[in-house]
Parts: C-alpha cells; structure tokens; sequence
C-alpha cells in the first residue's frame, strides 16, 4: 500500500508538473516493483504447494490412496532439456565462485605469474652460478694437479678444496631444491584461485542454509564445514564413523540409504511389475533391463511346484524302496526354502545423506547404465509422469547374494542427475549424447572375475548421486 | 533419486508349518529409513 501510495504521489506531481519528470520517477519504481511481484508470486506459489502438502498428508493419513493423472506440466517437461538442465546445476553448484571473483582471481593469475616468472629468472641466475662454480671447481682441480706434480709438499690442499666443492655443491642443491618447492606452491595457489571453490569465510553459511532449507542434519558431516570446497562436494559429504550402525542380524537386509519408502511388497502375486502410483504400474524387467540374471516368474513358480510336489513324492515310495535304497533316501535332506521376488523402492530427499550402501552380503555381477531422460522425483512427478522410473538415467548393479537374486537400481533427477559408482570409478553418467533419441539400449559391464565380480559386504559404500 | 531394490528372499512352504523362515518386510509405507536400519528379517531355518 505505501508503494501504491508513492506510486499516486509522483503520478500527482508529474501530473503537476507537467509530466518532466514522470520518465525518470517511474523508471525508479520499475524494478522494485517487479522484484516485490515476483517475491509476491513466489511467496503464493510455495503457500500453495505447502498447502496441497498438507492436504496430500492429511488424505495419506485417512487411507486416501492418489491416482495417476497426467497434466500439461507433465507434457511440457517432456519437451524441456532437463539432462542439459540438470549439467548446468551441477556447473553452477561446483563453480558458484569463479564467477564472483574472476576479476580478482585475473589480477591475481597475473601476480602469480610475474612471481613465477621471477623464480624462473632466479633460477636462471642460479644455473648461472652453478656453471661458473663448475668451471672454478674445474680450474681447482687444475690446479690440484699442477700443485701436486709441483709441490707435494702440502698434501691437504686439495683434500680441503674438495670438501669446499662438496659444500657449496650441497648447499646449491639445497636452494634449488626450496625454489623447486616455492614454484610448486605458487602454482598451487593460482590453481587454488581458478578452481571451483567457495570462500572458507562463505562455505559453512551457504551449507547451512542449504541445511535449513532441506532439513540436513550438519552435525552427522564428516569434516568441519570450511573444508567442502564447493556446494556439489558438500552435498556428497560422507558422514562421521558410526553415524549409521550397520544391524548386526545376519538374517536381515539393510536399508541401502537414508530416505522415505515408498513401495514395498512381493512379485509374486502381481505379476513382475511395480506400481509407481494407484492405476499405473511399471515393469522390473524394463526398469533392469534384466534378461539373463532376473528370475522370471515361470522359474519362481516352478521352483514353488517342484518344492511343494517333493514330499508327496516321498509319501508314495513303496516299503521296498526304502529298505533297499540307499541312506539318502531314508533320511533325505530337508528341502531348501522357497524363494519369492520382492521390491523395495526408498525416495531420497535433497537433504538427505546421499550416498549408496550395499544392503547385504553379495557378489556384483553386471552393471548397466541407462541414459535416460531427468525428470524430477518428487510426489507430484510420480503422479503425474508416466513411466518415470523406467525412462529416467540410472545405473543397475545386479548380482547374486546367499538367498539369490539381487538387484539395486540408483535413479538420477534433474538435481541429482549424475551416479557415482565407487566400484567403477571410471562410470560417466549425465554426459551429452549425441543421438536425439532417448531408446538407447543400455551400456552393460561384466564385472571379472566372471561368476565372483565384484563382492560387497553389508554396509559398504557403492555409490553416490551428484548434483547436476 | 531414487534407489529400487529387487531381491529373491525365503517364503514360507505351504504346509509346511515348522519351517518359518519367510522374509517379512519391518517397514511401512511414508516411513523414513537410514542406511543400516533392518527393511526385513527372516529366520534362519
């Protein structure tokens, strides 16, 4: 009210004065009017959203399961560049700095180099020096010579000489070798300068607002605050030891990270597909690309029949047969547990700990890589994008452990893009393509020895999302 | 992100009552979990 009041105010003087000066008075409202309409429309956009939120929660809570309904929003992010998007996140978080003070970091490259050039100058001199010590050395020895087939007389001389040699030859390579340090620690320092690296003084009130935004727990962080160099490294941040007790149950499977269930249940029933939301589900063959390794559902029901047709087949062995045969029969061996196919499905937050841990004790056989498109996660995006998980970038480790089938697959966003595999460090994910199409087959890797690959233990760090 | 975990476990043998080593998951639906927190559990028979 008080901006519309001055905006009246110079309006009625304008007005008064003719108009002269309605130019310049207006052009000084501009901006501040725009900033204050865009706070205004952020400020309904956010109350909006926290109030659909809540209304989602309260529903959630009477049992109110949502329905997939595809929107406009939907359709329109199928046409924007998320991967693109997603890439330019990740520049941004890891160099916020370099931009600020690239004029400073110029005048200080500039500094640097004259310094190394100056070392370089020295070290010219030096080598200089040293030559000229050389030759002297050399004239000595000449002289050595001349005085031992001349004068025999003192002996020590050049006993002396070669000991001054050996000094000053010692103490040069000392010198040389602090210049060889000071040059290696200027180009430390201009490498310092133009790499993506917050200020110390800066980082722990960006990460702590990051914290407050996000609701992460700054506490659990690994280092102090002023050691993550960049926004991208502090969202990767390990955490301090025994921050996560591992359950010591041997007869238990781990929560792989820190996040929000969203689905869990069996495949036994329903058929190899997971739903992402009420009225729309999704195939686990599709979201693996599983063909060698996945059981299909032929082979677990299978496995059911012959489990549940073996002790009848005992029941009818005649009493000759057990009589004659051998012992095994007599006594067989108690038939193995039945094996189902089961799914869990964990959303990870953006404050969330966001490093990958292996569930259980198992051997990583394959690893396929899917570039895929990077549409958002959240809530809103399962309910309203269709076939989300099985077209967004992901990785898939697959891999057998002491019960069976193990699959794990870590599933980029459009903050979250890139997946680090701390067993294949060499994985490059969210990379551009080349092609337009986004049905490209996935890239897959045998991991060796074949049969073993690579084995895991409960606990162990996996991989980790990135930003961007 | 997401991360999807697919996994063959132990189900219980029907008719078979003295064999109880079926996974169960410990978990619901909107809860929160930390890595090392138990998902399931089963018996070892």
């Amino acid at each position: 009210s008080s901006f519309l009041r001055k905006l009246q105010t110079t309006q009625g003087r304008a007005s008064f004065t003719g108009g002269k000066s309605s130019t310049s008075q207006g052009n000084s409202f501009l901006v501040p009017g725009a900033t204050m309409a865009t706070i205004v429309m952020l400020g309904a956009l956010h109350a909006r959203r926290m109030y659909n939120d809540k209304k989602i929660e309260e529903a959630r809570e009477k049992g109110v399961e949502f329905e997939f309904q595809p929107d406009i929003k939907a359709t329109f992010l199928r046409l924007v560049p998320l991967r693109s998007i997603s890439r330019f996140w990740g520049f941004l978080t890891s160099v916020l700095q370099s931009s600020k003070t690239d004029l400073g970091n110029r005048f200080r490259w500039k500094e640097t180099r004259k310094q190394i050039s100056a070392s370089n100058e020295n070290i010219s001199e030096t080598s200089t020096s040293v030559d000229a010590l050389s030759a002297l050395a050399l004239g000595l020895r000449r002289m050595e010579r001349l005085r031992s087939a001349v004068d025999v007389v003192v002996p020590t001389l050049s006993s002396k000489i070669a000991i001054l040699e050996r000094g000053n030859y010692r103490g040069e390579r000392e010198r040389e070798r602090e210049r060889e340090r000071e040059r290696e620690r200027a180009s430390e320092r201009a490498r310092r300068h133009f790499s993506s690296e917050l200020p110390i003084w800066f980082r722990p009130h960006v990460y702590r607002a990051w914290a407050r935004a996000f609701h992460s727990n700054l506490e659990e962080a690994a280092k102090p605050l002023n050691e993550y160099a960049s926004l991208r490294e502090f969202f990767v941040r390990s955490l301090k030891e025994d921050s996560r007790p591992i359950d010591s149950n041997p007869c238990c499977l781990i929560s792989p990270v820190d996040g929000t269930v969203l689905r869990f249940g069996d495949l036994k029933e329903a058929g190899t597909m997971i739903e992402q939301v009420k009225g729309f589900s999704y195939s686990v063959s599709s979201l693996l690309g599983a063909r060698p390794l996945l059981p299909s559902m032929e082979d677990v029901q299978q496995e059911s029949r012959v489990q549940e047709k073996a002790p009848r087949d005992e029941d009818k062995k005649s009493w000759w047969r057990i009589t004659l045969a051998s012992p095994k029969v007599r006594d067989p061996e108690p038939a193995s547990p039945m094996k189902g196919l089961f799914y869990c499905v964990l959303y990870l937050k953006p404050g969330d700990y966001h490093r990958i841990h292996s569930p259980v004790d198992w051997n990583v056989l394959v690893r396929r890589h899917f570039s895929g498109r990077l549409f958002p996660l959240n809530e809103r995006a399962t309910r309203t994008i269709r076939n989300l998980y099985v077209e967004n970038e992901r990785v898939v480790l697959e891999g057998r452990w002491e019960e069976g089938y193990m699959a794990m697959a870590a599933i980029g966003a459009t903050n979250i893009g890139s997946i680090e595999l701390f067993i294949e460090p060499a994985l490059g994910t969210n990379r551009p393509r080349k092609k337009l199409l986004h049905s490209e087959p996935p890239q897959e890797r045998i991991y060796e020895p074949a049969g073993a690959g690579v084995m895991l233990k409960k606990g162990d760090e996996v991989a980790a999302f990135n930003m961007g | 992100s997401t991360v999807v975990l697919v996994f063959q476990a132990p189900i219980s043998v029907p008719g078979d009552e003295s064999v109880s080593s079926e996974f169960k998951f410990s978990i619901r639906e909107g809860d929160r979990v930390r890595v090392g927190e138990a998902l399931g559990r089963w018996n070892d028979s």
